[in-house]
């Protein structure tokens, strides 16, 4: 199942970009 | 008061990757994001897949603020 696939892997990797979102709006002043 | 400033966020967040205001993103916004984010072009390439609960190519607002929603809240849909 591609769709098991996916949501397994995205979890991390999407808490990953917005953390990086987050700390990139922070982190230049 | 926090709804407001979630949808801010989203907002804000949106518009980095959709820098050309086209009120979508694609995945080549996505990939532009590869020299900004210490992410891999592959990892951008999964958060693309993930976001993209219709799979259609195109990120609109509404699916990128579900998948933002589901990271802040750790709503998970199983």
């Amino acid at each position: 199942d591609p769709n098991m696939k996916a949501g397994a892997a995205s979890e991390g990797v999407l808490a990953n970009f917005f953390n990086s979102l987050l700390s990139k709006k922070t982190g230049s002043p | 008061a926090g709804q407001n400033s979630f949808h801010e966020k989203t907002h804000e967040f949106f518009q980095m990757c959709d820098v050309e205001n086209k009120g979508f993103i694609t995945r080549r916004d996505m990939q532009r994001l590869n020299g900004e984010l210490p992410l891999s072009a592959e990892e951008l390439e999964n958060v693309f897949d993930s976001l993209d609960s219709d799979g259609n190519g195109f990120l609109t607002l509404d699916e990128f603020s579900s998948g933002f929603s589901q990271f802040l809240f750790g709503q998970k849909v199983s």
